[in-house]
């Protein structure tokens, strides 16, 4: 049985295909099997992992909609453990194609039941709204983590995150755990940092992951060369702080 | 007759709101009248300037949706020739309960059409998506700036937005027209700044405003205290850079 983890905050920027990506990578550097599901029409997780997006035969659009299995959609990445769903704009496309159909907020949970045994961990990255798509993450997994940026407005958000999830649960996944908030670009220099960083741990306490990702540069360079972080630059600030994240994971079983 | 620029990518994050607010603050500080509307449900532009948007007792929702004026919704902000339409978590049901309504995309546009001769400028602050809401902006606007920040990833975006941007002039707008690209975030120490900046004026040329918003932590402030950069720190690079921004929207009557 896989761990089902969607990686959810409808702020956009926050770091969700950043730690999509690396989360996924580390676990799979820790020889658990993971497969990551890129939900989002940008792409952003499909090229961050040096896939040509455009040039992808099938994507999640096609096993979402046209019922195409999504064991035939399943690439290989440079790290032995990790597999990748691709995206493209073709999902843009699919939230308003779904509307129309009976259970359309489950239908990535069905699908997911195909590779449930395959897998140890499914992460989904999502885009940055509370629309279809995001539902199907949130009724498909078992829990959710929520990256949140040290900043202003991405505060105002978790509030509005938080409505949804109850939401969910009430009506559609009511398994539906938060694996924890992962506080992210976190920039020591800057009052606004601490006053986040302050702020969250006190309002979410034990919720909120240890591990504090912090901004540096190596992250955001890192997709340019369709690569994780640990395959990029492993020394770097990023990429331990990722490796952490990773362990907080492997170590607490599915979440609070 | 106002002209109505839309802020509009997808890509989450870049800077949508941040120029929202500025740039239509530093055009009423110009004393042009002018009117921001937030159409993005998690209000952070009605924040930014200083309102509750859970106590606000109408928002953009009601006026798309209940049919209620929007003269009776404009908000008066410490600028005198700055008004605000606010917007809040209502707004999120909009796009599902607009689905089924008949010109579902040009409602905004014929709301407008009461306020147009009252102000200068309508800037509108959208949601980072492609959905109704999105479109409403774009058939309501003449123009539209794109915020486009000094990173990887949003440089791939840029490509969907112009697809979208042209479906839009096909199909429900011919006179949108591309006002300018505007740089956000640029950080001069860093490597992919540069590369980002001379990849997009290489390849969108005079499209490109001269104005680039440089990484500013004044800019990431001056939200927390609900004001806009001018009232927060007008000495501030972030001040100065929207500044010169809206002095190129003044200059350039509508974009290209
Ligand atoms: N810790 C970090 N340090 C520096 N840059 C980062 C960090 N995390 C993410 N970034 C960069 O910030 C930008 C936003 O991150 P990312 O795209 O992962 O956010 P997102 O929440 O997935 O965005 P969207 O809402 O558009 O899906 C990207 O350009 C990314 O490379
Ligand atoms: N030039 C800048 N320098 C420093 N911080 C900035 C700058 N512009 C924006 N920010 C900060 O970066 C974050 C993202 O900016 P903003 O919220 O304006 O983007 P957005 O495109 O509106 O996001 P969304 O996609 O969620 O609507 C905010 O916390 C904002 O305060
Ligand atoms: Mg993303
Ligand atoms: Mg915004």
């Amino acid at each position: 049985m896989a761990e089902i983890i969607a990686i959810c905050n409808q702020k956009g920027g926050v770091g969700k295909t950043t730690t999509s990506i690396n989360l996924s990578a580390a676990l799979a550097a820790a020889e658990k099997r993971t497969l990551l599901i890129d939900l989002d029409s940008q792409g952003n997780a499909t090229t961050g992992l040096g896939f040509d997006k455009h040039k992808v035969e099938y994507s999640i659009y096609n096993a979402l909609i046209d019922g195409v299995d999504i064991t035939s959609i399943l690439l290989s990445t440079d790290l032995k453990y990790l597999k990748v769903v691709p995206s493209n704009t073709s999902l843009v496309g699919a939230e308003v194609e779904l509307v129309g159909v009976v259970s359309r907020e489950t239908r990535l949970k069905h699908l997911l039941q195909a590779v449930d045994d395959e897998f140890d961990y499914i992460i989904i990255d999502t885009p940055p709204s509370l629309g279809l798509l995001t539902l199907n993450a949130l009724s498909a997994a078992n829990s959710v983590i929520v990256p949140v940026q040290c900043e202003y407005y991405a505060l105002e958000g978790i509030a509005d995150l938080q409505r949804t999830i109850s939401l969910v649960q009430d009506r559609i996944n009511p398994e539906l755990k938060i694996f924890g908030i992962v506080l992210t670009m976190f920039d020591s220099r800057n009052n606004l940092s601490h006053q986040v960083l302050t702020e969250v741990k006190t309002h979410f306490k034990e919720v909120v992951f240890h591990s504090v990702i912090p901004r540096n540069v190596r992250l955001s360079e890192a997709p340019s060369y369709g690569k994780p972080i640990l395959l990029y630059d492993v020394n770097s600030k990023g990429a331990v702080s990722y490796f952490e994240l990773a362990k907080e994971v492997l170590m607490s079983e599915g979440g609070s």
